[in-house]
């Protein structure tokens, strides 16, 4: 593992006396190594290596007798840092209904995390309503229908009409039957198709959610931050839901969505089961992206 | 990136820098360019414009390496067993190649072996329907092999073409679900009384290096014969095909390009190196 690796690095150039600049930078490149082959993106990887670089090359590693040590806690502190801190609460509105709406690309997990949300919302004390408006993929509603059936949770749903008019008439529904917060479940889309992303900013223009989540999966590669990066400048998220982290993907994409938008990463999913779900801690995401 | 440019090792750094963000991994970016760097030598290639063309030969060798259409049918049914990781795009794939069998006159079944998650029989069921094809399925929460059983013998009482099985999605990580998709296998093998005529493993274009850990591991419960590369519709370059090919010679059959029947397409190396670079 990189500690491993890092420390055999170190002794050896430490066999030559006194750490320079340079072999620190040869540290640097077996952390570099690490963060690419955990998925982090390039650029994301080029830029915190560089930030980086200032402080691993400072007093606290060229002196110390464990300079690999040295050098990869300042790295798990600022990947920590990098990544926010834990905030793994939604921001709902003062005045209910609050609209919460999950959005991202096919198969990243989107409803099976509403109904996960949902779940916790109502164990909170909360009265959720998720909302079918995914109105493309077969039987998509369906599948939320049977997660409502599980959980003994409501699912509006106006079957295969327009997703803005469905939306309004959930938070309609909403506020007659007393549900304080509806969970939108939308259609997985590319974020470069154009109609599609359009269909998001007008449910958005429609109903007003207090928080918009791009729901990620922890195995996205190289192309994490184009589709953070596009769904953020279209609808300003709210946060992050990093989804499938019972695998074994580093999650790079954690950084790089981070990095790229600035937005917390809130949640992950940690199983398919609708008791999956678990507050994101930055400092253990680091570690494991570190590997 | 190459135009006007001289050969230099700033070039090869930036080759490799487009190979590791197209998510060909380190290791494949690292070898590929290597491999340039020696025949640049060899062949004493001044001109960048020289040194991309070969760098696409590099690439288009190591994706044909072991590549094969699909197989050709001998025996009926030809049985397709089609696996994956959650959200990959099994189940639409299976769509498209039942669209694609038909568009042949081949008389086509479907079997819902995902009896696990929520609306996965009613979602193959609505392709069925839309494709005019029969399906086998259970209710949720049956046995999969108990699916596969039947749905092997009635493709063989029906006299099916072609017998198309869908899993649950599931993550490598877990030992009980890759030896029930192992115990899957077995039983389809003992009814068909030979071989699968192809076992594919979808792999989301999207996906970073923990597409290796699913080639490696996936391919340790079912014998796989190929992978199908979905969503190249999207950004994603689905260069980790290029590092299955290298590290586990793993090859791509099939490629997705969106969400409806027709969008499933032959792989073609030169086209997918061609589109790496674009
Ligand atoms: N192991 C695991 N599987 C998950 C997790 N979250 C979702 N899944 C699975 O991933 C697959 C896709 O989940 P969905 O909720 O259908 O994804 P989606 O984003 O709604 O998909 P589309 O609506 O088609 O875009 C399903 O098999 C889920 O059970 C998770 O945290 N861990
Ligand atoms: N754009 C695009 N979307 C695709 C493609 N293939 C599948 N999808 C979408 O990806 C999502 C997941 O597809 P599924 O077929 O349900 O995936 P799966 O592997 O069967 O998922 P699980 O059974 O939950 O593991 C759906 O929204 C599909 O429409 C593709 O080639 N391009
Ligand atoms: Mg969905
Ligand atoms: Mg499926």
């Amino acid at each position: 593992n990189l500690s491993s690796r890092l420390q055999e690095t170190m002794r050896k150039l430490r066999g030559k006396g006194r750490l320079s600049e340079k072999d620190v930078d040869q540290a640097l490149r077996e952390i570099r190594l690490a963060l690419l082959e955990a998925d982090v993106n390039y650029k994301v990887v080029r830029d915190f290596i560089g930030q980086v670089k200032e402080r691993a090359t400072g007093h606290e590693v060229l002196s110390s007798l464990t300079p690999g040590q040295q050098v990869i806690r300042i790295v798990n502190d600022e990947l920590t840092k990098l990544m926010g801190g834990t905030q793994a609460k939604l921001t709902l509105s003062s005045r209910p209904p609050s609209v919460l709406m999950m959005v991202g690309l096919q198969g990243a997990g989107k409803t099976t995390t509403a109904g996960k949300l949902a779940r916790m919302l109502k164990g909170q004390g909360h009265r959720p309503l998720l909302v079918a408006c995914d109105i493309y993929r077969p039987a998509a509603i369906k599948q939320l229908q049977v997660l409502g059936e599980q959980l003994e949770i409501p699912v509006f749903s106006m079957g295969e009409q327009n997703p803005v008019d469905i939306a309004k008439a959930a938070l309609s529904h909403a506020q007659k039957f007393n549900n304080d917060v509806v969970l939108i479940d939308t259609a997985g889309r590319l974020h470069v198709d154009e109609e599609l992303m359009e269909e998001l900013v007008q449910i958005k223009a429609a109903v007003n959610p207090s928080e918009i989540l791009l729901v990620v999966d922890a195995m996205t590669g190289q192309d994490a931050v184009n589709v953070a990066e596009s769904f953020n400048t279209r609808l300003e998220l709210g946060g992050i839901i990093l989804t499938k982290l019972d695998g074994d993907a580093r999650g790079g994409a954690a950084l790089s969505v981070k990095a790229v938008t600035g937005k917390p990463i809130k949640y992950i999913g940690v199983s398919e089961k609708m008791d999956g779900l678990e507050p994101f801690y930055p400092d253990r995401m680091a570690s494991r992206i570190l590997g | 990136i190459t135009t006007g440019r001289k050969v230099d090792e700033s070039l090869f750094e930036e080759l490799e820098e487009v190979l590791i963000q197209a998510d060909c991994g380190v290791t494949t970016a690292m070898f590929l360019v290597d491999q340039l760097r020696d025949r640049a030598r060899e062949e004493k290639i001044t001109a960048a414009e020289e040194l991309r063309k070969v760098l696409m030969e590099e690439m288009v060798a190591l994706l044909e390496k072991n590549a094969a259409p699909l197989k050709t049918p001998e025996e009926s049914p030809y049985v397709i067993m089609v696996v994956g990781v959650n959200g990959a795009g099994k189940t639409t794939t299976i769509a498209k190649l039942a669209y694609r069998f038909k568009q042949e006159n081949a008389k086509v079944l479907l079997a819902a072996g995902d009896t696990f998650r929520a609306g996965a029989i009613e979602q193959l069921g609505v392709w069925a329907q839309r494709l005019n094809v029969d399906l086998i399925a259970h209710q949720e929460g049956a046995d999969p092999a108990a699916v596969a059983f039947d749905a092997v013998n009635a493709a063989k009482a029906r006299g099916s073409d072609v017998l198309i099985l869908d899993t649950a999605g599931r993550l490598q990580t877990k030992v009980n679900l890759m030896s029930e998709l192992a115990k899957v296998h077995r039983v389809v093998q003992r009814e068909l009384g030979r071989d699968l005529d192809e076992v594919l493993l979808v792999v989301d274009a999207t996906t970073g290096q923990n597409a290796l850990s699913q080639g490696k591991i996936f391919a340790e419960a079912v014998p796989l014969t190929g992978i199908a590369l979905t969503k190249l519709d999207g950004t994603a370059k689905g260069g980790i095909v290029l590092a299955l090919a290298n590290e586990l010679d793993l090859a791509v059959k099939l490629v997705g390009v969106g969400e409806q029947y027709e969008d499933l397409q032959d792989f073609d190396a030169r086209s997918f190196a061609a589109a790496l670079f674009g």
